[in-house]
């Protein structure tokens, strides 16, 4: 690490957002910019809060081009951000020109940025240190940030270390997806995380299905009053599903067997179910899996140690060269449980209780700490 | 991620702007109204800089690998100080 040579003198700062990023919801960019100063304050004795009007230390804006301050922004990609050290103000302005995003793959990472510029602002200049936050370089998404040691030595050596009980949240909690920050427990979920099939809805809520039974999943592990009876609330739906996906008409599809079933959110279309023969040519029954890569909308189906991929709008959908093996997919496992594409675009297997994360951009399993295949009842149902 | 949306940086003289602009350089030689002279051994120097805090080989070359560092998105806020005060002033 290195220390630019200026510290704050307090340790309560006080920050606001004066101005928005164009493709945000105000609210979203909040918590992340919260997220962000809490990087910090989680290794410190700092402590950050908001305020409305009046001075604040570290003002905070999206700003395109030349800003005022003589160091103009250069469009998408290139510079994403600056900030200024305590000497010089501590304000952070970022690009609004880039695509900013949050939890999700695509596009830069606001959080992981934010907590970089936050890292200048308090007095940090750029590590050498290849995985540390201070590094100069954007690495893309991390959904399991994780603050180098380097960056707590570096911000430490600044502003001592948290003298109280420290609170476990160095790591961010993949919200959206992966690793839950444990909350309502998933009761039979947790004495065996194996499940039937699991979907994200076309309203965005994801629900996991097993047996006889379902479950809504939210950021903290599974929803409040859950599970719930499949036969009671999903009319005419089997239990023991094969797989489930939604597709980009916002229907969702569940299989089982030789047949399948549509649902318009929880009420099942008129003539279904359908025979997989019928409506998925090419496609075998009893399935193990299915998804929907939002990259191209084509259907990917697994069963044992094959996979297929079927396109709708193409005659016939599954091409001759179908199936191929799933040891295309590095990393994967044979004989899935089911996949889904997440909100944050990326691809979660699972089996056995486990879950992998596939990087769709480096075509493999996700390499992360911890490793994957990770627990799913830990990560994703708040066991 | 980090492939970057545009390739600014192709060749020396983008690079020496990218090395002045991070302070790997002294502005003071490459302002091109100061009509001096850069040496090759200066820019094999700074390259090297750069370089090793990429954490790339230290070859003084504007090689592919460099290049490619170059041009990832990154802050930007300058990598060294090495050039007088940093004279960035707030607002």
């Amino acid at each position: 690490y290195a220390l630019q040579g200026s510290r704050w003198r307090v340790k309560e700062l006080t920050y606001r957002i004066t101005k928005y990023p164009k493709g945000l919801h105000k609210n979203d960019v909040d918590r992340e910019i919260e997220a962000a100063f809490k990087v910090w304050a989680d290794v410190t004795d700092l402590s950050f809060s908001t305020v409305n009007s009046g001075k604040v230390h570290i003002e905070i804006r999206f700003e395109k081009g030349e800003h005022g301050d003589g160091d103009p922004f250069d469009g998408p990609g290139g510079t994403l951000a600056h900030a200024y050290f305590p000497i010089y103000g501590g304000d952070a302005h970022f690009d609004d020109t880039e695509a900013w995003t949050i939890n999700n793959i695509r596009g830069t990472n606001l959080f992981q940025v934010a907590a970089h510029e936050f890292g200048h602002s308090l007095g940090l200049s750029h590590s050498d240190v290849q995985s540390a936050l201070m590094a100069p370089f954007y690495r893309g998404y991390e959904p399991n940030f994780i603050i180098d040691n380097d960056d707590i030595q570096g911000i430490q050596a600044l502003y001592g270390q948290k003298p109280a009980r420290p609170t476990p949240a160095t790591q961010r909690p993949e919200t959206g997806g992966g690793p839950r920050g444990g909350g309502a427990s998933g009761g039979s979920l947790c004495r065996d995380a194996s499940i039937d099939a699991i979907v994200t809805m076309s309203d965005k809520e994801t629900y996991v299905f097993k047996g006889t039974e379902y479950w809504k999943l939210t950021d903290d592990g599974v929803a409040q009053g859950y599970p719930k009876s499949i036969s009671a609330d999903w009319q005419g739906l089997p239990s023991n599903l094969d797989a489930a996906f939604t597709w980009t008409n916002g229907k969702t599809y569940f299989f089982k067997g030789g047949e399948y079933w549509r649902y318009t959110d929880l009420v099942r279309d008129t003539g279904y179910p359908k025979s997989i023969e019928k409506g998925f040519a090419g496609i075998p029954n009893n399935i193990d899996a299915a998804f929907v890569w939002s990259g191209n909308g084509k259907i990917y189906f697994f069963k044992g140690t094959h996979y297929w991929r079927f396109d709708p709008t193409q005659r016939p959908p599954v091409k001759e060269s179908y199936p191929k093996d799933i040891s295309n997919w590095e990393g994967l496992p044979n004989n899935l449980d089911d996949a889904l594409q997440y909100s944050n675009g990326y691809t979660y297997f699972f089996k056995d209780g486990e879950y992998w994360r596939f990087n769709d951009r480096a075509f493999r399993t996700d390499t992360a700490s911890p490793e994957f295949p990770r627990p799913a009842g830990y990560w994703w149902f708040g066991c | 991620s980090g492939v970057p949306v545009k390739y600014q940086i192709s060749g020396t003289t983008s690079a020496l702007v990218y090395l002045t602009k991070f302070g790997y350089m002294d502005p003071a030689v490459t302002n091109p109204q100061s009509g001096a002279l850069i040496s090759g051994d200066n820019v094999r120097k700074s390259i090297m800089e750069f370089q090793a805090f990429a954490g790339l080989n230290q070859t003084g070359d504007l090689d592919k690998l460099t290049l490619e560092m170059m041009n990832m998105p990154r802050c930007g806020v300058k990598d060294k100080v090495g050039f007088g005060a940093d004279a960035r002033k707030k607002r």
